[in-house]
C-alpha cells in the first residue's frame, strides 16, 4: 500500500477550536476511521495542521482519498503538488 | 542591494525616508519560505538588534550542520524546515539527487539566502561582485528579524511540496510572524484559489486573515501575456524591474569603431585578437552560427573571439556557446541576442559579452568587410544613475490573470534583475559571500522588505491596506517623466499587466491618503462571485456563509484597480470604497484618464472626509465607444487632496462578441 499511497491534503477550513492537541485527534480519529485503525492513521499521517486553519497530509490510495472527502467537516482531498524557485 | 535600495529613495543615509522613519523595521518579523539560509553571512550579523520580540513564539531546531545555539541569533530568531511531504511522495532526494543538501535549515540552493538578505539582511559596507556592482548592501529592512522556513530542497533546480508549504504556513501563524515572503510559485495553468494543490492560495488566506501580509513573486514566464501566477487577491504578487545600474563593456573593432554590449567579465583588458563569425556553406547559411548550435569545425577559432546568434532568451545558449568556444581553443564570445537585462558570468569566467542583433549585425557586417578582423574587449564598467533606465524584466510574468482576469495581477513590480545580494557558498555564481541574481524571487524580497517597512510605521494597518498603499502610490513614469517601458520583442510602455499599479514607491507608501481597504468579508464576497460553493467559503473563513442568489460582481471587489474584461454595449458600474488614512479633515476630487475609446465618470466627484466619516463609497461608470472587439486599453482614476495622489489603474476590454483565444 506505500507504493500506491500519494500524499493528499485533507483540507478542512478554519479549525473550530483553539486546542492544537484537540485539533490532531480529530484528524487522526478520521483517518483511522477510514483506514481501520489509529495506528495505521499515525503511520500514513504526514502532517498534521492544527495553527492556522484545520486540516491533515496523509498518504492515501485513491479510494481512500475519495471515501474520506464525502466526511462531514471535510471541504477537499486533494493530491499534493510541487513547486518550483523563481 | 548595492544599488536597488537607493533607486527607490530608501538610502541608507537620509533621515527623512520611510527607512528611518519606521526605525529601520527594527521589530517586525519576516518570514522567508525559501530552501533555508547561510546563517554565517555578514547580512545575519545581530550586532545593533535589540532582543527578539516577546511575542514571538518560534523556534530554531538545531540539524545538519546548523547548531541552533550557535546558528540563531538576534537577527534569525527562528529556523526549521519541512520535508516529510515531500519525502513521502517522492523518496530520498538528499542521497539521490547528486546536489549537496542538508536536512536542517542550512542551505545549499543559496536561493534562500540571497531572498532572507534581500528582504532583511543588516547593513555590510563595501562590498562588490567580481568588482563589479560595488557599494553598501543591506535587506530593506535591516533591523527586521528572519524567520526561516524552509520548505524548498536543491533538487532540479528547487523544489517545494504543497504539503511542506502548507504546514509552514501553519506553523509561522502560529509563531507570529508579521510578513511571509514567498520567492515560489506554481506554473500555468493554475489551480483555482481554493484549491490546495496550490498551497500558496490556501495558506496564505489563512494567514492575511490573521493580519499577516503575503507577498509572493509572480513568476518568470514573461514576456508572455496571462503568465502571472499567484494570483489570488488576498495575495501581494510581485513583477520585476531592472534599476538604473547597468554593466557596460566595450566592444572595439579593427576599424576603431566602438560598440558596446553588457558582461559581467573580471579578466584585464585584452589586446586586439582576431574575430570570427563562422559562416555555413550548406543549405541554412546562418546555421553554423546560432549559439546554442555553434560549429567550429574546420574553421580557425585558436585565439580568436567568436561572434555568433541566438534567438534564445535563456542562458543555454551562451553556455553551450562558451563551451564550443573555449574546446576550439577561442579567446572570447560576443552573443547576440534578444536584450533580457539579466546578466551571468559565462562558465570559467570566460570573457563573453551580450549584445542586441542591432549591434551583433554592426559586427558581423565589419567581419565581413576585412580580410582579417580584430576586436578588443574591455572589461565592463559599473553605470548607474541617470543615463540608465528602469524597464519591466524580459522575464517578468505578465497579466492578465489567467484565473480571475477581473483581478489585476501583478499588483507592482520591485528591483528584480542583476541584484546582488548574500549567497550560500555552494551557490555556483557566490563570489566572497555574495552573487547577483534575476528573477522574480529577487524582486518579491524587495516589497517584503518594503512592507517590513511599513508594518512598523503603521501597525494597525491590514494587510490589505498596506497593499493598497503600495499599488496607489507607485510610480508609472520615470523620474524624468518618461513612462517606464517594458522589455520584450519589441519593447513598449509598461501597462498595468506588466507592473500593476507600477514601480514601488516607499516612500510615498507611508503616507497614501487613502487605502482600498479589505477584510474577510471582501475575501467572501470575491470567492462567491467565483461561484465557488457555502460549503467551501464557510470554511475557508471559518464563518458560516451564503453568497446571495444574485450572485455578486467580482467586478466589485475592493481592489486597488479596475480591470473589465468584457463589456458590449451596456455601461458597467463598479463600486469602491475608499478609507481616510491621512488628515482627518480632506477633501478628495476625481481625476480621470480614460482608456482610448472608453467613456469613464465617477459619482461623487469629491470625496469629504471629516472626524465622523473615514469611509467612502463611489461609483464608476464605463461604457465603450468601440464596435468591434478591442484588445486591453489602459487608463487610470486618481483621488487628490493636492497633497496625496491615490491612483489606480483601468483596463478594460470591448467584446462585443465571444473571444476566440487572444490575449
Amino acid at each position: 500500500r506505500r507504493v500506491e499511497g500519494k500524499v493528499h491534503i485533507v483540507y478542512m477550513g478554519e479549525k473550530q477550536h483553539n486546542d492544537p492537541g484537540m485539533i490532531t485527534d480529530s484528524h487522526h480519529h478520521l483517518l483511522a476511521k477510514i483506514v481501520g485503525s489509529k495506528q495505521k492513521a499515525s503511520e500514513l499521517m504526514v502532517y498534521s495542521y492544527k495553527h492556522g486553519f484545520s486540516g491533515f497530509a496523509a498518504k492515501l490510495t485513491e479510494s481512500e482519498a475519495k471515501k474520506i472527502a464525502e466526511l462531514p467537516g471535510v471541504v477537499r482531498v486533494i493530491p499534493n503538488t510541487l513547486h518550483r524557485l523563481q | 542591494t548595492t544599488r536597488s535600495w537607493d533607486s527607490l529613495g530608501l538610502s541608507y543615509e537620509s533621515n527623512s525616508n520611510l527607512l528611518h522613519n519606521s526605525s529601520n523595521g527594527d521589530g517586525v518579523i519576516i518570514g522567508v519560505f525559501d530552501t533555508g539560509i547561510w546563517p554565517e553571512s555578514k547580512f545575519f550579523d545581530e550586532r545593533g538588534l535589540g532582543p527578539v520580540p516577546s511575542r514571538w513564539k518560534g523556534v530554531c531546531k538545531s540539524g545538519e550542520k546548523f547548531n541552533a545555539t550557535q546558528h540563531c541569533n538576534r537577527k534569525i530568531i527562528g529556523a526549521r524546515w519541512f520535508i516529510d511531504g515531500f519525502l513521502a511522495e517522492y523518496g530520498l532526494p538528499l542521497n539521490s539527487s547528486g546536489q549537496t543538501e542538508f536536512l536542517s535549515p542550512r542551505d545549499a540552493n543559496g536561493h534562500g539566502t540571497h531572498t532572507a538578505s534581500t528582504a532583511a539582511g543588516s547593513f555590510v559596507g563595501n562590498v562588490s561582485y567580481k568588482g563589479l556592482a560595488g557599494g553598501n548592501a543591506r535587506g530593506g529592512a535591516p533591523k527586521a528579524r528572519v524567520a526561516v522556513y524552509k520548505v524548498c530542497w536543491n533538487l532540479l533546480g528547487g523544489q517545494c511540496s504543497s504539503a511542506d508549504i502548507l504546514k509552514a504556513f501553519d506553523e509561522a501563524i502560529h509563531d507570529g510572524v508579521d510578513v511571509l515572503s514567498l520567492s515560489i510559485g506554481f506554473g500555468i495553468p493554475l489551480y483555482a484559489d481554493v484549491d490546495e494543490r496550490d498551497g500558496i492560495a490556501t495558506g496564505s488566506f489563512h494567514a492575511v486573515a490573521n493580519g499577516i501580509s503575503v507577498v509572493c513573486g509572480a513568476g518568470n514566464d514573461g514576456p508572455s501575456a496571462q503568465t502571472v501566477q499567484n494570483t489570488a487577491p488576498w495575495i501581494l504578487t510581485v513583477a520585476a524591474n531592472s534599476i538604473d545600474r547597468a554593466f557596460l563593456a566595450s566592444i572595439t573593432l579593427g576599424n576603431n569603431k566602438t560598440l558596446v554590449g553588457q558582461a559581467l567579465i573580471t579578466r584585464k583588458e585584452n589586446a586586439f585578437t582576431g574575430l570570427l563569425y563562422p559562416e555555413s556553406h550548406g543549405l541554412d547559411p546562418t546555421a553554423s552560427a546560432i549559439c546554442q548550435a555553434l560549429t567550429l569545425n574546420g574553421t580557425d577559432a585558436a585565439g580568436k573571439v567568436v561572434l555568433c546568434f541566438t534567438s534564445m532568451s535563456g542562458r543555454i545558449a551562451i553556455t553551450s556557446a562558451t563551451s564550443a568556444v573555449r574546446e576550439a581553443g577561442g579567446v572570447g564570445l560576443i552573443v547576440a541576442k534578444h536584450p533580457s537585462g539579466a546578466l551571468y558570468p559565462c562558465p570559467g569566467d570566460f570573457p563573453c559579452v551580450e549584445v542586441d542583433y542591432e549591434v551583433g549585425t554592426k559586427i558581423l557586417f565589419y567581419i565581413r568587410s576585412t580580410r582579417f578582423p580584430v576586436v578588443r574587449l574591455s572589461p565592463p564598467k559599473t553605470v548607474v544613475g541617470k543615463p540608465v533606465s528602469a524597464k519591466v524584466a524580459f522575464f517578468s510574468s505578465r497579466g492578465p490573470n489567467s484565473v480571475a482576469p477581473a483581478i489585476l495581477k501583478p499588483d507592482i513590480t520591485a528591483p528584480g534583475v542583476n541584484i546582488l545580494a548574500a549567497a550560500s557558498p555552494l551557490d555556483e555564481f557566490a563570489d566572497n559571500g555574495y552573487v547577483m541574481h534575476s528573477g522574480t524571487s529577487m524582486a518579491t524580497p524587495h516589497i517584503s522588505g518594503i512592507v517590513a517597512l511599513l508594518k512598523a510605521l503603521h501597525p494597525t494597518w491590514s494587510p490589505a491596506a498596506i497593499k493598497s498603499a503600495i499599488i496607489t502610490t507607485a510610480r508609472t513614469a520615470a523620474p524624468s517623466g518618461l513612462t517606464i517601458f517594458s522589455e520584450g520583442s519589441p519593447q513598449k510602455l509598461a501597462d498595468p499587466f506588466d507592473f500593476g499599479g507600477g514601480i514601488v514607491n516607499p516612500n510615498a507608501a507611508a503616507d497614501p491618503g487613502l487605502v482600498y481597504d479589505m477584510g474577510t468579508s471582501d475575501y467572501a464576497h470575491y470567492l462567491c462571485a467565483m461561484h465557488y460553493n457555502n460549503s467551501a467559503i464557510s470554511h475557508l473563513i471559518g464563518n458560516l456563509t451564503k453568497c446571495p442568489l444574485q450572485k455578486p460582481s467580482v467586478l466589485d471587489v475592493n481592489l486597488p484597480s479596475i480591470t473589465i474584461p468584457s463589456i458590449r454595449t451596456t455601461p458597467i458600474v463598479v463600486t469602491r470604497t475608499v478609507t481616510n488614512v491621512g488628515s482627518p479633515n480632506s477633501i478628495y476630487e476625481a481625476t480621470i484618464e480614460p482608456p482610448s475609446g472608453v467613456l469613464v465618470s465617477v459619482k461623487p466627484e469629491f470625496l469629504v472626509f471629516n472626524s465622523t466619516i473615514e469611509k467612502i463609497s463611489f461609483q464608476v461608470t464605463i461604457s465603450t465607444t468601440h464596435q468591434m472587439n478591442t484588445d486591453y486599453l489602459f487608463g487610470s482614476l486618481t483621488w487628490t487632496d493636492k497633497v496625496h495622489i491615490v491612483r489606480i489603474p483601468l483596463s478594460v476590454r470591448t467584446e462585443m462578441f465571444q473571444p476566440y483565444g487572444n490575449d
